[in-house]
């Protein structure tokens, strides 16, 4: 595995996008992670909708009937990919905006989809295989504990003490093996997250957050993605 | 043996308790805090629909700067501060900004089931 690792820089993740006040990060998520498959599937970064997801996404997890996909009220980015694979892929963005509301009506037109979901799976709490999943297949939807974003201006956030209850999803792009922690005087690794609270949140829409210890809980909920390859 | 500095990172709690002078605790005065208000109001463009909602975001603001200072100390790898979210309580904040569902009782990825576990990939080399 490479020591540093940034898919922004190899051109597979899209401007940073704003949820507004709308319980949609799950959407960003999941477009993100079939944004950067798509990506690596076709050579050709498109940004794709999450209105899709927040109007007609309704997929509920298997398991428990009652835990459903519900637009500016949660989701999940596992049953996002299953209500892609099901569904036959996600529009563009230019084709089926955000509005950042629901209740909405489905708009999805089938023959406006522009990427599909070949497969995807659940990585396992390592971060070693975080980090090869990363490389090999791009960028990953995670979930977080987003209690030190709502006050996060920049640098590498390791906090002491962290709830591992996830609550955000997000979209992990790279990883870096020397941000400076000014307590500990030495440089510490840490994970590169692409967040959807616009560019003016964090740095310039990004948060950085130190590896090691599943910190926040960033480790614990990872899935990844591939999609259809097209001409 | 890794991390030999063993720093407070909870405050004092004459430092914590109090809201005397209208500071929320950060030693701040009335003035200070409303001087930082006008700027967070003026740099996210916020105006409130009467005085009372003012009055009450402005209190809401105080306690999030008491907040980020908490987290500062929790944090001292990142710079915490004032933020767009710094007028919101953190129930609204969880309600609007927040989102992702967890299912009861699943823990880390493994949420669907093994049909859909990622295959382990090797990191050698």
């Amino acid at each position: 595995l490479p020591s540093d690792f940034d898919w922004r820089d190899q051109g597979a993740v899209t401007g940073v996008k704003n949820q507004g006040s709308c319980g949609s990060c799950w959407s960003f998520s999941a477009s993100g992670a079939l944004e950067g498959a798509n990506f690596l599937a076709t050579g050709k970064l498109k940004s794709l909708s999450e209105q899709q997801l927040v109007d007609c996404d309704h997929e509920c997890d298997p398991s428990e009937a009652d835990a459903c996909d519900q637009g500016c009220n949660g989701g999940l980015m596992t049953t996002a990919f299953e209500y892609l694979l099901k569904s036959g892929g996600l529009e563009s963005e230019a084709d089926y905006p955000y509005t950042g509301t629901d209740g909405g009506s489905c708009k999805f037109d089938k023959s406006k989809i522009a990427a599909s979901v070949k497969n995807f799976s659940v990585v396992s709490i390592d971060e070693d295989q975080i980090a090869a999943n990363l490389v090999k297949h791009g960028p990953l939807a995670i979930g977080i504990n987003a209690v030190f974003m709502q006050t996060y201006i920049g640098g590498v956030s390791c906090p002491y003490i962290c709830g591992r209850h996830l609550d955000h999803g997000v979209l992990l792009v790279g990883y870096g093996s020397a941000g400076y922690s000014p307590i500990r005087f030495k440089e510490k690794p840490y994970w590169i997250i692409k967040n959807s609270w616009g560019e003016s949140w964090g740095e310039d829409g990004y948060y950085r957050i130190c590896r090691g210890r599943n910190v926040c809980g960033v480790d614990s909920m990872v899935s990844t993605v591939t999609a259809i390859q097209t001409s | 043996a890794e991390d030999p500095l063993i720093l407070q990172v909870v405050p004092d709690a004459k430092e914590e308790g109090g809201f005397g002078g209208g500071g929320g605790g950060l030693g701040l005065g009335a003035a200070a805090v409303e001087a930082h208000f006008v700027s967070f109001e003026r740099r996210f463009g916020r105006s409130y629909a009467s005085a009372e909602e003012r009055a009450h975001r402005r209190s809401v603001f105080a306690a999030n700067l008491r907040r980020a200072r908490r987290h500062q100390r929790l944090d001292p790898g990142a710079v915490h501060g004032v933020t767009q979210f710094s007028d919101l309580t953190p129930a609204e904040f969880r309600r609007a900004f927040l989102g992702l569902r967890r299912k009861k009782g699943s823990v880390g990825g493994s949420i669907l089931g093994s049909s859909h576990e990622a295959p382990i990939l090797p990191t050698n080399d």
